[in-house]
């Protein structure tokens, strides 16, 4: 069964999040929009895009797609 | 497509080689780069033109680390490579991550399949969520010698540049859908709790307690086979898989091929005139293992690792008139046998046919 994803997996989702699905945080202020996207959203939006079940939840399968060798374009949108 | 449909006003592009990774020799090198760009010059009406001096459109470098672009590597694996969209300067460059192992072959990161996925943003392609397109964002390895550029890729491309200028239009191979009613699969196993489907160069993963099914190229997992499996089981007792095309079979111990492996079927015990294995699977309980060739089936003793007498027998003989078997496997005591678009749920206890099923039942459709 699924188990609960650790700190540091928190840590790797919300730098995955920021490099691919624009997830905004305090680490790049210049590039805040007036609403911000909350991980969970952000969330949703990879695990819709990867045909995973779209729950907003860092779960086991979601950190296992993250972890996956990638290409370092992001998959939506901000693309330049 | 990416945003705002960025492409290039030409269509005779140039490229450039800036350096070299110590990884491969530097033919290799560029004969990886070049086949890259011949997958897309194939399917619409681009020309690439080698330079070795000055600007060209697209500048191909490998990068270590932060190389000045805002988008730094970080080492191994992660992030493998990056490219820009079409545009002067930086547009259309590709960098490749230094600190990855590139290679020609199954090893590490094929440069090919990088590079050409890298080469599909330089042309204005976004990600695809088609797993099996080139453009899915994730890396998997398939098989370079005879690569076909998807169906996927081919659409996209062509939204942009229009067809290629050949008399005859390119097609490429499409990703099965997972709910398709034909769809119908060329092995079925289990595999350490998991279910796994085999159909041309897919695989579909399915774990009995969670709803949703993972389509994955084969390559993904076991990148020193072909496509096209023709027969699967599981050896539990020494954690093994065994997969079989034509008249070879592999052994794998995780995604690892065992050593000595391919080896020829006719090994196992059959007669030379079974060319290929259509199905089989093996009984946890009694360590025997069943083949299904034509209307026939062998039985296989995995313990004295030789064929059990008095066999082949027919089919229709035991598992009554279910034709030819494609796929089979077991599962809570019972053995699934597919054929076409359905299966045939047999119990072995009272040698009886419980139900016929669509052969996609178990994707919750």
């Amino acid at each position: 069964a699924p188990v609960a994803p650790e700190v540091d997996t928190m840590m790797l989702a919300k730098g995955y999040l920021r490099n691919f699905y624009s997830l905004e945080t305090e680490l790049r202020p210049s590039f805040r929009r007036k609403i911000t996207d909350s991980v969970s959203e952000k969330l949703r939006k990879m695990q819709s895009f990867f045909g995973l079940k779209v729950t907003g939840k860092l779960n086991n399968e979601t950190v296992e797609m993250m972890k996956q060798p990638r290409c370092g374009v992001p998959d939506i949108g901000e693309y330049v | 497509l990416i945003d705002g449909n960025p492409k290039w006003p030409r269509n005779d592009l140039t490229y450039r080689i800036i350096n070299y990774t110590p990884d491969m020799r530097p033919a290799d090198v560029d004969e990886a780069i070049k086949q890259a760009f011949e997958v897309w010059s194939n399917v619409v009406p681009l020309t690439f033109r080698r330079i070795e001096d000055g600007a060209a459109d697209i500048m191909m470098s490998f990068q270590y680390r932060d190389h000045g672009d805002g988008y730094p590597f970080y080492g191994p694996h992660g992030t493998l490579a990056h490219a820009f969209q079409p545009g002067p300067r930086i547009g259309g460059d590709v960098h490749f991550d230094e600190e990855e192992t590139w290679t020609k072959n199954s090893r590490g990161y094929n440069l090919f399949i990088v590079a050409a996925h890298e080469l599909g943003h330089s042309l204005g392609l976004a990600h695809s969520p088609d797993p099996g397109s080139l453009m899915y964002p994730n890396y998997a390895y398939r098989d370079t010698k005879d690569f076909h550029l998807p169906q996927d890729d081919i659409n996209g491309i062509q939204a942009i540049y229009g067809q290629s200028l050949q008399p005859v239009q390119p097609t490429g191979p499409s990703t099965p859908g997972t709910c398709d009613p034909n769809l119908s699969f060329d092995a079925v196993a289990t595999l350490r709790g998991e279910m796994l489907f085999f159909k041309g160069r897919y695989l579909w993963r399915k774990h009995p307690q969670i709803r949703e099914t993972e389509i994955n190229l084969i390559s993904q997992f076991w990148p020193a086979l072909p496509a096209g499996i023709q027969a699967a089981y599981e050896n539990v007792e020494k954690d093994q898989f065994v997969l079989f095309k034509e008249d070879k079979y592999w052994v794998f111990k995780e995604s690892n091929v065992v050593h000595g492996y391919p080896k020829r079927i006719h090994q196992l015990g059959f007669p030379k005139n079974v060319k290929r294995i259509n199905a089989a699977f093996s009984d946890k309980n009694t360590g025997k293992t069943y083949f299904f060739v034509a209307n026939k089936y062998w039985r296989y003793d995995e313990n004295r690792q030789s064929m059990d007498e008095g066999y082949p027998r027919n089919i229709i003989s035991v598992f009554g008139k279910i034709g030819k078997v494609d796929a089979a496997f077991q599962h809570d005591g019972y053995i699934y046998l597919f054929h076409g678009r359905k299966q045939t749920q047999f119990d072995p206890n009272t040698k009886q046919v419980v139900r016929v099923l669509k052969s996609t039942s178990w994707f919750s459709c």
